[in-house]
């Protein structure tokens, strides 16, 4: 999991499309939120 | 709507501070200020960010400055 | 100021897309679209996040679609 902080923004944007996570551009002020999102979907 | 809102809405944001915002409280207000979150136009930047959706901002919120669901913008 | 930018700022920002803005063409729009910026507010919604700051905008523009200096947002 500690590999999503590695992610680019297009690869975690796939990533949360993978999990159905709803989301918009995955920018510096957005991105923490959804890494915890993909953690906990990934939980 | 709390007259808060209603004083916030009444003129253009320009530079207002984020504890202008209504259900923005001094605590909030310093933990989004720390965040670089410090003035209103820089939250609303952020909830367009969000495609302004509500529950992303809310959680947004939460993370950011541990707000409990009461605290949140309305 | 183009025809295009009259036209935008002629009217509510609304859900215009992103190639809506003036100085954003074809290729810079769909690169915009394909990292989730496909409204003219998204794009907004990271200017005011970014401060208002145009440089720190136009650097982010360049890296985000590899914009070249000419093609950016006025």
């Amino acid at each position: 999991m500690s590999s999503l902080s590695s992610m680019s923004a297009g690869e975690l944007s796939e990533l949360l499309d993978e999990y159905g996570i709803k989301h918009g551009p995955v920018v510096g002020s957005t991105r923490s939120l959804y890494e915890r999102k993909l953690k906990e979907a990934m939980a | 709507t709390s007259q808060k809102h209603k004083d916030f809405v009444a003129e253009p944001m320009g530079e207002k501070p984020v504890m202008a915002l209504a259900g923005i409280g001094e605590a909030l207000g310093r933990r989004l200020e720390e965040k670089g979150f410090d003035k209103a136009y820089v939250v609303l930047g952020q909830f367009l960010v969000l495609k302004k959706d509500e529950e992303l901002f809310r959680d947004w919120l939460k993370d950011t400055c541990q707000a409990n669901s009461k605290q949140q913008v309305p």
